[in-house]
Order: C-alpha cells, then structure tokens, then sequence
C-alpha cells in the first residue's frame, strides 16, 4: 500500500 | 487528482466562503459557533505547516492559504468585527472536551512520532470532531438559520466526497491512509443526522 508521506490531500 | 476530490475541496470552499458571505452581508454571526471556526481554524494551522517544507503542487498551496486566510477572517468576523450579534450564550460547548481527547489520541496513535507529523495527526482528529460545537447550538437553540444548513450541507458533502475519493484511490492508485480514513469516516457520521433533516426538512 502507498503512504501517505506526500499529503498531497487538503 | 480524480472527480470526487476535486468535487470535494469545491464542496468545502463553497461551505467557507458560503458561511463568511453570510457573516458579512448580514452583518451578523447569529446562530454561528465561534468555538468551530476557532477549531477549525487551528486545523487548518497544524495541517498546513507543510507549506514551509514541503511544495506539492500550485493548486495545493493556493488551496491551503485560501482555505487559512479564510478560517481567520471568519474568527476575526465573529469575535472582533461583529462581536455585539455573536451568540456566546449559546455557544456553550466545553472546548477541553475535545482538544484534551484529540491531543492525547494525536501523541498515541500516529504514523511517526515527529513534530510536524503529530501536529498533522492532530489536525484529522480535531477536524473530525470540530463541528460538534456547531451542531450542539443548534440542537441547544433548536434552530439554524437556512444559509447555516447550507453551510453545514456543503461541508458534510465534502466529506462524504473525500469518502468516495479515498475508495477511488485505494483501486486504482492502491492509497490507503488509516488515520485519515477512519477520522473521515467518524466526522461524515456526524453529519448524517444533519443531512436527514436538511433532505426532510427541505421537501416540506
């Protein structure tokens, strides 16, 4: 599964 | 990015900027919980202390400092400009209730114990319950003004939105975060009685 280091979500 | 993210940070922009229309042009946060906005407003701060350290994209940064900027001119609305209509009678909610829990919960259960990653935590968890101060006035008052259901619909949409963005994302992309799926799930609940009644209440 990816993570989610990118936090890309608002 | 897929539809129901993009639906879903619409759906969010709309309820902000929906509730601060309603605050200025009426000159009035009647019925409004400061507390709320406060939380929220802090969420925002302790999401998006990754704007210092961390670029994803323009649409990203432009939504996160629309969305901060907004979060404080509703606080400054509520408890400085328009002060004299605020409710604070009614907005009676015990704040500690929540951010003692939320805290707590933020130092225990996180992905790494780092400070920008516990302050991260802390803002799904306190997102999650930050609306309960809202919902309690309205149920102490037994009454919310027409533009507030909107309000409060659009950010119950948003979340519902997120919902469907993250099974969307576990299928295709194979994206799964637990914190901020199980978090999204326990707000949209609160919702959920909201929802049924602006859906019943709206056909009479």
């Amino acid at each position: 599964l990816k993570k989610n280091s990118e936090k890309d979500e608002l | 990015m897929n539809i129901f993210r993009i639906l879903g940070d619409v759906s969010h922009l709309l309820a902000i900027i929906i509730l601060l229309l309603k605050i200025v042009k009426s000159k009035s946060c009647a019925g409004i919980s400061g507390k709320s906005q406060i939380l929220f407003a802090l969420v925002f701060t302790t999401r998006y202390l990754d704007l210092f350290t961390n670029f994803i994209s323009v649409y990203n940064t432009v939504m996160k400092v629309v969305f901060l900027v907004c979060a404080y001119i509703t606080v400054y609305m509520i408890y400085v400009k328009f002060r004299k209509t605020f409710d604070s009678e009614n907005d009676s909610f015990r704040l500690e209730f929540l951010l003692v829990p939320v805290t707590g919960l933020s130092f225990l259960e996180n992905h790494s114990f780092t400070p920008l990653e516990i302050l991260w935590t802390f803002s799904i968890y306190l997102e999650s319950v930050a609306i309960l101060p809202q919902l309690f006035m309205i149920s102490k008052t037994g009454e919310a003004e027409t533009i507030t259901t909107h309000y409060l619909f659009f950010l119950g949409l948003y979340r519902a939105l997120y919902i469907a963005n993250w099974v969307w994302r576990y299928h295709t992309e194979n994206f799964y975060d637990q914190i901020a799926v199980v978090s999204g799930v326990v707000q949209t609940i609160f919702y959920c009685d909201f929802f049924y009644l602006y859906v019943t209440k709206g056909r009479q």
